[in-house]
C-alpha cells in the first residue's frame, strides 16, 4: 500500500545503498592500495566525499526528474486511479490501434443523446400531427356540412326561382 | 521509435476529446 | 519484442523507458564525474607529497580498475531498479483504465453497433422531416379549410339575409308567401277570365 512516490524513494535509496556497498572503502582502497598506504586519513576523507557527492548527484537528479515532470503528482493521481479501479479485476480496455474503432465508444453517447432527443422530437410531432389530422378531418366534415347545406339552401333557391319564373310567366300572361 | 509512441500516444490522449468537441457542435448545429 | 508501453506514455507524457534511459544516463554521468572528481583530488593532494612514487598513470589505472568495477555492480543494480520502475511504478496496471477512456469501459460500442445507430439517427432526421412536412401540409388544409368555411358561411349568410329581408317585408317565410302569392295570382286570373266571360 506504499504510493509510488514513497516506492521510487525507496528503490532509489535502496539502489545507492547498494551501490555504495558494492563500492565499499574495502574495495576503495583495495584499488588505491599505493595511495591509501602514504595516506590513510586522506584516502578515508576522499572516499567519505566520494560517496556523499555519489549520493547527493543522484538524489538531486531524481529531485530534479520530479520537479521537471511534476512526476509527484502525477504518480499521485496514478495512485488514485489505480485505487479507483481496483474492483475491476479482468483485464481493462486498450487502444486497438485502430482509431476508427476506438472512437465508437468515445462518441457513442452523444449519438445515443441525439437519437433519443430525436425521439422525442418525432413523438412530439406525430402527436401534433395526430391532433392536426384530427381538426383536418373535423374540419373536412364541417366543410362537407357547409357544402350540404350551401347546397340544400342553393337547390330551394333554385326551385323558388323556377316557381318564381312560373309566376312571372303566369303574371305576364 | 520512442518519438513515435510518444506521438500516437498523445494523440490517443487528446485528439477524442477534439473530435467529441467537433461532433457534439456537429450534433446541435443537426439538431437545431 | 519491445514493449512500446504506449498505454503508459499516454498517461505520463513520456515512455517510460525514456525515462529511465535519461535516469540512467544521470546517474552514470554522476558516477563518472564523482570519480574523476575523486581521481583529481588525489592528485592534487599527490603533488603535496614529497618524492611521491605513485605517478599519475598508476592513479588512473586505479581509477579504471575502481570504476569498472563500480560501472558493473552499477549496470546490475540499475538494471534491478529499472525492473521494479516499470513493474511497480511507471506501469499501468492490465486492469485499470485511464479516465480519458472510461466511455470504452461506460459505453461500449462495437463499429457495427455504432453504424447502426448512425444510420438510426438519420432514419430518425428523415422522419421528423416527414413529421413537419406533414405538419405543414396539415396546417396547409386547415387554412384552406377556414378560408373555404369562411366562404360558405357567407354563403349561407347571404342567404340567411335574403331570408331576414324576405321577413322584414311581412313575409315570414319566403317560400310560403311565394306560394301564396302564386295562388293569388292565379285566383286573380280566374277572377279576371270570370269577369270577360260575363261581360260577353
Amino acid at each position: 500500500t506504499m504510493s509510488r512516490v514513497e516506492l521510487l524513494d525507496t528503490m532509489v535509496d535502496t539502489f545507492l545503498e547498494k551501490l555504495v556497498a558494492a563500492g565499499s572503502y574495502q574495495r576503495f582502497t583495495d584499488c588505491y592500495k599505493h595511495f591509501y598506504q602514504l595516506q590513510p586519513e586522506m584516502t578515508q576523507r576522499i572516499y567519505d566525499k566520494f560517496v556523499s557527492q555519489l549520493q547527493t548527484s543522484i538524489r538531486e537528479e531524481i529531485s530534479e526528474i520530479k520537479e521537471e515532470g511534476n512526476l509527484e503528482a502525477v504518480l499521485n493521481s496514478l495512485d488514485r486511479i489505480v485505487e479507483e479501479g481496483k474492483e475491476h479485476q479482468e483485464p481493462a480496455w486498450r487502444p486497438s490501434g485502430i482509431p476508427e474503432k476506438d472512437l465508437c465508444s468515445t462518441v457513442a453517447p452523444y449519438l445515443l443523446q441525439q437519437r433519443d432527443a430525436l425521439r422525442r422530437h418525432v413523438q412530439k410531432q406525430e402527436a401534433k400531427n395526430q391532433e392536426l389530422a384530427s381538426a383536418v378531418l373535423a374540419g373536412r366534415r364541417q366543410v362537407e356540412e357547409l357544402q350540404q347545406q350551401v347546397q340544400a339552401r342553393q337547390q330551394a333557391w333554385q326551385a323558388l326561382h323556377r316557381e318564381q319564373r312560373e309566376l312571372l310567366s303566369v303574371l305576364r300572361a | 521509435f520512442d518519438e513515435i509512441i510518444v506521438d500516437i500516444a498523445t494523440k490517443r490522449k487528446w485528439y477524442p476529446r477534439k473530435i467529441l468537441e467537433c461532433v457534439i457542435r456537429t450534433l446541435k448545429a443537426q439538431l437545431e | 519484442s519491445v514493449d512500446p508501453m504506449a498505454y503508459e506514455a499516454q498517461f505520463f507524457g513520456f515512455t517510460p523507458q525514456t525515462c529511465l534511459l535519461r535516469i540512467y544516463i544521470a546517474f552514470q554521468d554522476y558516477l563518472f564525474e564523482v570519480m574523476q572528481a575523486v581521481e583529481q583530488v588525489i592528485l592534487k593532494k599527490m603533488e603535496g607529497i614529497p618524492d611521491c612514487e605513485i605517478s599519475p598513470i598508476q592513479i588512473r589505472k586505479c581509477t579504471e580498475k575502481f570504476l569498472c568495477f563500480m560501472k558493473g555492480r552499477f549496470d546490475n543494480l540499475f538494471g534491478k531498479m529499472e525492473q521494479l520502475f516499470l513493474q511497480l511504478i511507471l506501469r499501468i496496471p492490465a486492469n485499470i483504465l485511464l479516465p480519458e477512456d472510461k466511455c470504452q469501459e461506460t459505453h461500449p460500442c462495437t463499429e457495427e453497433e455504432f453504424h447502426l445507430l448512425r444510420k438510426e439517427i438519420e432514419e430518425l432526421q428523415e422522419r421528423y422531416k416527414t413529421e413537419l412536412c406533414t405538419k405543414q401540409a396539415l396546417l396547409a388544409e386547415l387554412e384552406e379549410q377556414r378560408i373555404v368555411q369562411a366562404k360558405l358561411k357567407e354563403t349561407l349568410t347571404l342567404f340567411d339575409e335574403l331570408e331576414n329581408i324576405g321577413r322584414a317585408h311581412g313575409t315570414s317565410d319566403f317560400r310560403e308567401s311565394l306560394v301564396s302569392l302564386v295562388q293569388n295570382s292565379r285566383k286573380l286570373q280566374n277572377i279576371r277570365d270570370t269577369v270577360e266571360q260575363e261581360s260577353k
